[in-house]
């Protein structure tokens, strides 16, 4: 079974700067419920 | 005759054996090539205008397995594996039948809710176990995106355009998703505290943010509401929202759950209209897949408010890595569950998919969602018939809106960590 999220949140003024999205796992990480994916 | 016979001398030659082969290779191409157009004509001629006899088929393309496994009754077998893995097993079995599932699958039997394993008295209970409180702590920081289930991030990233990326090189669409989008009041009607991130930080407690109350919900989430327009729906200003008003086909039902068909379907937008028209935010998707040994009720990723839900009666194919390589658009074919409702930032989408072996989806909050049933899928073939017979479009899911649930946030509240529902066998 699988599990899509889709959602919108604030992306960076420009790339790099903070305030926008940023994630906090790799492609293949295993992940346990309540575990941060990313971050605003 | 019999002397022509008799004296015409007989000579055998040998049939080159590659011009044999080549010649039923030639007749099998061509039996093949017919066989294919005569089902293709036939399936045209189903939809063309005609009323449908049966949804057609998902027969996707893709390598040999992918057309064996679209060959297969899916479903049918999905809801065998469901009533095999109801059957009561022996008490004394109980304990070395589930620990030797734990072994094969890696289940971390410590963090079980149940010590004595001989409470579940089948592998589905089994499989839909709880765990211990405090085995799963939360992010402590507040702006984290939690990680609905355990499981193996698959695929990750921002949506541009329309596609998501399923792996390298293969993309689906949002649309094809979630659906046509048909935003809310709630989603066309962005006040300028969502998009603007000096709002006032929540009361907090140790990081977790205190929501007190509904009211408090929808400030704590930059989707501040007053109470009259929240009661009235937004206000009747300018003209778009009252366009969109005329066009929300949707009524509220006295219950919590009001089924409404999709072809009822309400005023198209692409999903990127949601977005601020400043573009300081940004569509993002995550995919988490769950292996058959995890743990397997999935929990709120944020707080959010689940305005609607919309069910894909889709096919049960495996979602195993694997195939999330080799079968394009495997997601959008999947029987589905969409979530939809907004968060402090905005839209949000919760989309659980099922497989073969876990086609039934449980939302807790909604009692009337049945999936993997023949029900569903009568119901949907008949939807499918009343659309193609007044020459609309089938949407391709059964929308219900959860907008009764609180008359103050128009939707199903949820807070990060709660727990939302889950996948069963079968």
């Amino acid at each position: 079974s699988t599990i899509v999220l889709v959602f919108e949140a604030p992306v960076a003024e420009n790339p790099g700067a903070k305030g926008g999205f940023s994630w906090a796992v790799e492609k293949g990480q295993k992940v346990k419920m309540g575990q941060a994916l990313g971050y605003v | 005759l019999r002397s022509a016979l008799k004296d015409t001398k007989v000579r055998w030659y040998p049939i080159p054996v590659g011009l044999g082969i080549g010649f039923l290779g030639l007749v099998q191409f061509y039996k093949t090539q017919a066989r294919e157009k005569e089902r293709l004509e036939r399936e045209s001629s189903e939809f063309d205008g005609a009323r449908p006899k049966k949804r057609a088929r998902i027969r996707p393309d893709g390598p040999w397995q992918v057309r064996v496994m679209s060959t297969l009754p899916l479903k049918a077998m999905s809801r065998l594996w469901g009533k095999f893995n109801e059957l009561t097993i022996p008490y004394y079995l109980r304990i070395p039948g589930f620990k030797l599932y734990s072994f094969v699958f890696g289940v971390n039997l410590d963090e079980v809710s149940e010590p004595d394993l001989r409470v579940y008295p089948n592998l589905s209970a089994f499989f839909y176990r709880t765990l211990k409180p405090g085995v799963r702590p939360l992010d402590a920081n507040p702006n984290a995106l939690l990680s609905p289930a355990d499981g193996r991030v698959l695929q990750y990233g921002k949506i541009e355009g329309n596609d998501i990326e399923q792996v390298k090189g293969m993309t689906y669409t949002i649309d094809a998703l979630l659906g046509k989008n048909t935003p809310t009041p709630s989603l066309s009607e962005k006040t300028p505290e969502a998009t603007d991130e000096s709002v006032k930080s929540p009361p907090t407690r140790g990081g977790e943010e205190l929501v007190t109350s509904e009211e408090e919900f929808a400030r704590v989430n930059g989707i501040s509401y007053t109470l009259p327009n929240l009661l009235s729906g937004p206000d009747k200003s300018h003209d778009d929202t009252k366009k969109l008003d005329d066009q929300a086909a949707v009524p509220s039902s006295p219950g919590a759950v009001s089924e409404v068909r999709a072809d009822l379907a309400l005023g198209e937008k692409p999903w990127y209209d949601l977005l601020s028209p400043d573009n300081r935010t940004a569509l993002y998707y995550a995919v988490v897949y769950l292996a058959p040994g995890d743990y397997h009720r999935f929990h709120s990723p944020a707080n959010w408010v689940v305005e609607r839900r919309r069910h894909f009666a889709g096919e049960l194919y495996s979602v195993s890595p694997y195939l999330q390589r080799t079968l394009p658009g495997l997601f959008t074919l999947n029987e589905r569950v969409v979530l939809l409702g907004r968060w402090r930032w905005g839209f949000f989408g919760f989309v659980p998919v099922g497989a073969t072996n876990v086609g039934s989806i449980a939302v807790n909050f909604d009692k009337e969602l049945r999936t993997n049933s023949l029900l569903t899928d009568t119901a949907a073939d008949r939807a499918a018939e009343e659309a193609a017979a007044r020459g609309e479009p089938y949407a391709g899911f059964a929308e219900a809106t959860y907008g009764a649930a609180s008359a103050v946030l128009g939707g199903h509240a949820l807070r990060r960590g709660d727990e939302m529902g889950g996948f069963k066998l079968g």
